[in-house]
C-alpha cells in the first residue's frame, strides 16, 4: 500500500487518528484510546487505474479491456479502500454495562485505484 | 483534475482548507462509530466501574489488559454481515438481605428495535472460604418488573461452597429471559442451607464484585415484506 506525504498526487493512504480524549470520549469509551479512521485519497489517471492493490480482480480485466479499445472518455477510476480491519471497542453503554465489541470494516489498512 | 481522473469524495476533500477538514474527519468519525452501535449520541456514564472490579472481570474473561496493557480479543464474527456479536459485561448491584438470603441485581438494556440472542452467560461470585466445609450455595435467577412485588422465577443453579475463590454459575436461560421479556429487571438471588449469612461469604472488595458476561448476537427485527 502506498501512504501518502505532503508531495503524493496519485492514490495513498491518508493516515488519521482521532483522540478520544481529545474529544470529550473519554469517560465512555475504555479502550482503545482513539480512532485511526484513516482514508484514501489522490488522483487515478487512468494509466494507474487498478494499481496498486485490485490487480487481480475482474475490474482489472474489463478496465484493461476498455483500456486497449480506447475508451478514455467513459471510463473513471477511483482511489478505495483495497483492505480494511475491524474497531474493537470497551466501552460503557446506556446503563453503565461494559461492552466488549469489534466494528467491521471500520480501520483502512490499503488504498488502490478501481 | 487530470483527464480520466474523475471526481472522487476523496478529491472532493482533499480540495478543503486543513482546520476544516480536520473537524469534517472528526464529526465524521463520531457519527460512524455512534451509528455502527446503534447509540444516538454518547452515553452518560452515572456508575464507572473502578479499573479493579473491570480488570479482574477482563481477566476472567481471558483478555489480557494493556491498559496497563488491555488487548481485546473478539469473538468469532457471524458469517451474516447484519448481525452483530458482542459482550456484556453486567456489575452487580447490592440488594436486600435476610439472614439466608442476599440479592444481587443486574441491569441490562433492550435493544429497541433488535433482536438479542445469548449465545453463552455466566454469574461470577466470589466467595469467602466458609468456616465449616461444604456448604450448599443456590442461586435464585428471577425476573421482575421495577417495583413489582412478585418476581418470576427464571433459572435455578445450586454452588458448591468448599473453598473460597470466583465461583461460576450458567446462567444463559434467564438473561435470553429477560432480552425476550424486556422491561425487566433481572435479579440473583442467593440462599445459603446453614447458619451462616451468604452476604458474609461475599467479599466487599471492588476487585471482587459480582459480575454477569454475556455473549450475544443481535440482529435486526424479522421484517415482514408484503408481496
Amino acid at each position: 500500500a502506498i501512504e501518502c506525504n505532503s508531495k503524493s498526487r496519485t492514490c495513498c493512504r491518508k493516515q488519521f487518528f482521532v483522540d478520544f480524549k481529545e474529544i470529550g470520549w473519554e469517560g465512555w469509551i475504555i479502550q482503545p484510546e482513539g480512532y485511526h479512521m484513516n482514508y484514501c485519497t489522490g488522483q487515478c489517471p487512468m494509466h494507474v487505474a487498478s494499481m496498486p492493490g485490485l490487480a487481480s480482480s475482474f475490474h482489472t480485466a474489463i478496465l484493461n479491456l476498455m483500456k486497449a479499445n480506447d475508451a478514455h472518455a467513459t471510463v473513471s477510476s477511483c482511489c478505495v479502500p483495497t483492505s480494511r480491519r475491524p474497531l474493537s471497542l470497551l466501552y460503557y453503554n446506556q446503563d453503565s454495562n461494559v461492552i466488549k465489541t469489534d466494528i467491521p470494516d471500520m480501520i483502512v489498512d490499503a488504498c488502490g485505484c478501481t | 483534475a487530470e483527464p480520466g481522473a474523475g471526481r472522487c469524495p476523496a478529491c472532493e476533500m482533499a480540495a478543503l482548507d486543513p482546520e476544516v477538514q480536520k473537524s469534517f474527519l472528526i464529526e465524521l468519525a463520531k457519527q460512524r462509530i455512534l451509528s455502527k452501535l446503534h447509540l444516538k449520541e454518547q452515553p452518560n456514564v452515572t456508575q464507572p466501574v473502578s479499573s479493579a472490579g473491570l480488570l479482574t472481570a477482563l481477566a476472567r474473561l481471558r483478555v489480557r489488559s494493556t491498559n496497563p496493557s488491555i488487548t481485546l480479543e473478539m469473538p468469532s464474527r457471524s458469517p451474516k454481515t447484519d448481525v452483530q456479536e458482542y459482550e456484556i459485561l453486567s456489575f452487580a448491584e447490592p440488594g436486600p438481605s435476610a439472614p439466608n438470603r442476599t440479592c444481587l441485581h443486574f441491569h441490562f438494556t433492550q435493544d429497541a428495535g433488535r433482536s438479542v440472542q445469548i449465545l453463552h452467560a455466566n454469574m461470577y461470585v466470589f466467595l469467602a472460604a466458609p468456616g465449616s466445609p461444604g456448604r450448599r450455595l443456590t442461586a435464585k435467577l428471577l425476573l421482575s418488573e421495577p417495583g413489582d412485588a412478585n418476581p418470576t422465577l427464571v433459572g435455578r443453579r445450586p454452588l458448591e461452597v468448599k473453598r473460597g475463590g470466583w465461583a461460576a454459575v450458567e446462567v444463559r436461560a434467564a438473561v435470553q429471559s429477560f432480552f425476550s421479556r424486556g422491561g425487566q429487571r433481572l435479579t440473583a438471588e442467593l440462599e445459603l442451607e446453614g447458619s451462616l449469612e451468604p452476604a458474609l461469604l461475599l467479599s466487599n472488595s471492588e476487585s471482587h464484585r459480582p459480575f454477569m458476561v454475556a455473549t450475544a448476537r443481535a440482529s435486526p427485527r424479522h421484517r415482514i415484506r408484503r408481496r
